[in-house]
C-alpha cells in the first residue's frame, strides 16, 4: 500500500458516499444515470467474488463489502425508493453497446481462461467505460448539479490516482499488470473533458454547464 | 506475486 493507492481508495469511497448522501438528503436522484449505477453494481459484484475465495486483509474485505453494498443501496434508492425522481428520459445510453464488446474482450484478452479470472477481467474493462451513460446524460441535459460534479470528480480521481500507484509499483516493486493499466488509462482519459470543466467552472463557484 | 496483487487492489 502506497500513498497513491490509499488516496485513490479514499477518493473512491468519498465518491460513493457523496452519491448516496446526495440522493438521501435531497430525496432525489435527478441527474444521476441509473444505467451507470447498474453497470457499477455489475462491476463490483463480478470483481469482488474473490471475497469468497481469498482473504487479503480486514481493510481489503471491508472496502469490498462497502463498495458492493453501496452500489446496491444506490440502485435501491434510484429504482425503488426515489423512483419518481429518476430522470429516465435523459438516461438513454444503450448499455448493450458496452456490455457486449466488454464481454467479448474479457473472453479474448485475459490472464487465464478461468471463470473468476474472466469475471475479474470483465469487471476491469466494464469499469473503464461504466461512467459513459452518466457523462452522456450530463452532455444531453447540458448541465450537472455541483454535488453531482463533486461525485464525478472524486470517482474520476480514484482511477487517476491508481495510475500513479501503478507507476510507483512498476518502479519500486517491479509490478505491472497491462490489463489493469490500459483499462485504467482509458477510464481516466474519459474523464479528461469533465476534469477540465470541473476545474475551470465548478471550483470557481459556477454551475457545470456545457456550451450549447 | 501478481495473483495476490490482483486480490489486494480494489
Amino acid at each position: 500500500m502506497n500513498i497513491f493507492r490509499l488516496a485513490g481508495d479514499i477518493a473512491h469511497l468519498l465518491a460513493v458516499i457523496i452519491l448516496l448522501l446526495k440522493i438521501w438528503k435531497s430525496r432525489s436522484c435527478a441527474g444521476i444515470s441509473g444505467r451507470s449505477q447498474l453497470l457499477f453494481a455489475i462491476v463490483y459484484t463480478t470483481r469482488y467474488l474473490d471475497l469468497l475465495t481469498n482473504f487479503v486483509s480486514i481493510y481489503n474485505s471491508v472496502m469490498k463489502v462497502v463498495f458492493i453494498a453501496a452500489s446496491y443501496a444506490t440502485l435501491y434508492l434510484m429504482y425503488m425508493k426515489f423512483k419518481a425522481t429518476y430522470d429516465h428520459n435523459h438516461d438513454t445510453f444503450r448499455i448493450e453497446f458496452l456490455l457486449i464488446p466488454v464481454t467479448a474482450l474479457a473472453l479474448l484478452v485475459n490472464h487465464e481462461f478461468s471463470v473468476l479470472e474472466i469475471l475479474w477481467t470483465f469487471s476491469i474493462y466494464l469499469e473503464s467505460v461504466a461512467i459513459l451513460p452518466q457523462l452522456f446524460m450530463v452532455s444531453k441535459t447540458g448541465e450537472a448539479e455541483s454535488i453531482t460534479s463533486h461525485y464525478l470528480f472524486a470517482l474520476g480521481s480514484y482511477r487517476a490516482l491508481y495510475l500513479l500507484n501503478w507507476i510507483y509499483r512498476y518502479y519500486f516493486e517491479g509490478f505491472f499488470d497491462p490489463i489493469a493499466v490500459v483499462a485504467g488509462v482509458v477510464q481516466t482519459v474519459l474523464y479528461c473533458d469533465f476534469f477540465y470543466l470541473y476545474i475551470t467552472k465548478v471550483l470557481k463557484g459556477k454551475k457545470l454547464s456545457l456550451p450549447a | 506475486d501478481d495473483a495476490a496483487d490482483k486480490h489486494d487492489e480494489l
